[in-house]
């Protein structure tokens, strides 16, 4: 799709955020 | 799977399937599961969100999986 260079980017930070809560989550199951 | 219920699992899957850039919007999921009601659905959205396993994209009301790509 056409997004822009700031949608890209802001998804990405978006995705990265995700991932440090799923591990937080993992993390505090163990 | 994963301490998820039914409806959770359902709505993440049909997230982790979607392959477009922008993600899946919240009205194709409610098109695609005409039994789960909007306000359930939404607060099964926020609920994997706040676990990390999506996340919104170019707005609130489109999302992406961690666990796809």
């Amino acid at each position: 799709a056409g997004l822009t260079e700031e949608q890209k980017r802001k998804i990405e930070e978006n995705r990265q955020k995700a991932l440090a809560r799923r591990a937080e989550r993992l993390a505090a199951q163990q | 799977s994963g301490g998820l219920t039914l409806h959770q699992t359902q709505i993440l899957k049909l997230i982790q399937n979607c392959t477009s850039s922008e993600g899946i919007s919240l009205e194709d999921l409610k098109n695609r599961l005409p039994s789960i009601n909007l306000p359930t659905l939404k607060k099964a959205v926020e609920f994997l969100s706040s676990e990390g396993h999506i996340y919104s994209t170019i707005d609130d009301e489109h999302f992406k999986s961690t666990d796809a790509e």
